[in-house]
């Protein structure tokens, strides 16, 4: 469902070039779990935002559902990500103005799945009592902790309940007991919904558990 | 070095109370070091901002050296962090328009202490190759991974060789290896220097290893 072939993505500071992503290959089975583990710097999430069609590659392709992405068509990356991906950044990205509640709620306008207001509030209040924030529904993301907003940004990418979820380290600022939770949650929607999952994280042990891992180091697959 | 009594902080949405510190009674020896642990949205990054002076509690109070703080008086706080205190944020809070080496440069300039512009480079640049970014100096934080924008800022609270370090979770964006070696530059840092360390963490391995844990919950110590 996810492929890439020979992937790669530099950058030039004057002279000197950046490898964030050095022809990579790597692919995502139907119904995969794959985590991608590795150093600081390594890549990871360059990797997650060129698969996400978030950013464009130097040079390389992705495919999507055996459909390669054309990073020159921007609609078509707007409509790829709205119908069938969720991301989770690793620095959230929640919108300050809105509550925990219209953060979660906000990406369901545009997939015009859930036709009311009053559904798609059911449906984000049902979403952040599975990451555990039943009770700070109204609460703006200045007015909660650093794991209450990690968690709010996972519950929002699975606002559309995409085919393809992409976890930029989704419990770095989580406590153990409340990471497993995310964890298993995660674990769930893979092996009962089918749903596909590239996960990047710094915890090695978690990452067996889950799945297949990849590891990363200065832009290339280990 | 540090102590707090009664020390709590209370927050009105509506009706509702939430306590984010509940009477909370610590204190760090002169040269200690300590860790403090507890589930997401229990108080942690709130008692690191209050003793930090970036915040003022609703009730209790918090001595540093033995002076009360008085959150009364702007001025003094603003003395206070400069000549004493470094602080590490959990999301990072990088000046976006300035490079590494200038966000860790900046700190110098009100402190006056290094009289040239060419010795606070060298030091920045000296903090930098600490945190293993000697690499990365000329990037803008949106050109730098998670991890360094962790590092850079672990490098900018130490810029004023402070007292006083308070790190809220600085190695949350961090694989183990280049975990390990912050750690040990803190461990170090409290061992040769005497700097005195409060770290907010979810790695309670690590935590024990440096010293003493104290553990919150609903914003309260345990
Ligand atoms: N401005 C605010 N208004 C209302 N509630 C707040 C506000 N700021 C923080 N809180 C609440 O206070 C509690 C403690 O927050 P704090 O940031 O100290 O938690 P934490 O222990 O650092 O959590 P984490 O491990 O997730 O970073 C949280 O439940 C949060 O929702
Ligand atoms: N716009 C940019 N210009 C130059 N270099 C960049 C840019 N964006 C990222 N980089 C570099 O590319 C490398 C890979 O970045 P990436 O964010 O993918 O790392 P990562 O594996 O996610 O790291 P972390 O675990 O710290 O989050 C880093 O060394 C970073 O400095
Ligand atoms: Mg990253
Ligand atoms: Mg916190």
């Amino acid at each position: 469902t996810v492929e890439t072939k020979e992937l790669s993505k530099y950058y030039w500071m004057g002279n000197e070039k950046v490898a964030a992503l050095d022809a990579v290959d790597m692919k995502v089975e139907e119904g995969g779990f794959i985590s991608v583990v590795g150093p600081s710097g390594s890549g990871k999430s360059t990797l997650l935002t060129v698969i996400g069609c978030l950013d464009a590659p130097t040079a390389g392709e992705v495919y999507l559902n055996g459909t390669r992405v054309d990073y020159r068509d921007k609609k078509s990356l707007v409509l790829l990500r709205r119908k069938f991906l969720g991301f989770v950044f690793q620095t959230f990205n929640l919108i300050p103005a809105m509550t925990a509640v219209e953060n979660v709620e906000y990406p369901m306008y545009f997939n015009k799945v859930l036709k009311t207001k009053s559904e798609r509030r059911a449906h984000a209040r049902k979403l952040l009592a599975m990451v555990g924030l039943e009770k700070r529904l109204e609460h703006l993301p200045s007015e909660l902790s650093g794991g209450e907003q990690q968690r709010i940004a996972i519950a929002r990418a699975l606002a559309n309940d995409p085919k393809l979820i992409l976890a930029d380290e989704p419990t770095g600022n989580l406590d153990s007991g409340t990471g497993k939770s995310i964890l298993d949650l995660l674990k769930r929607l893979n092996e009962e919904e089918g749903k596909n999952i590239v996960m990047v994280t710094h915890d090695l042990e978690s990452a067996k558990r889950m799945g297949k891992v990849i590891r990363i180091m200065d832009g290339r697959i280990q």
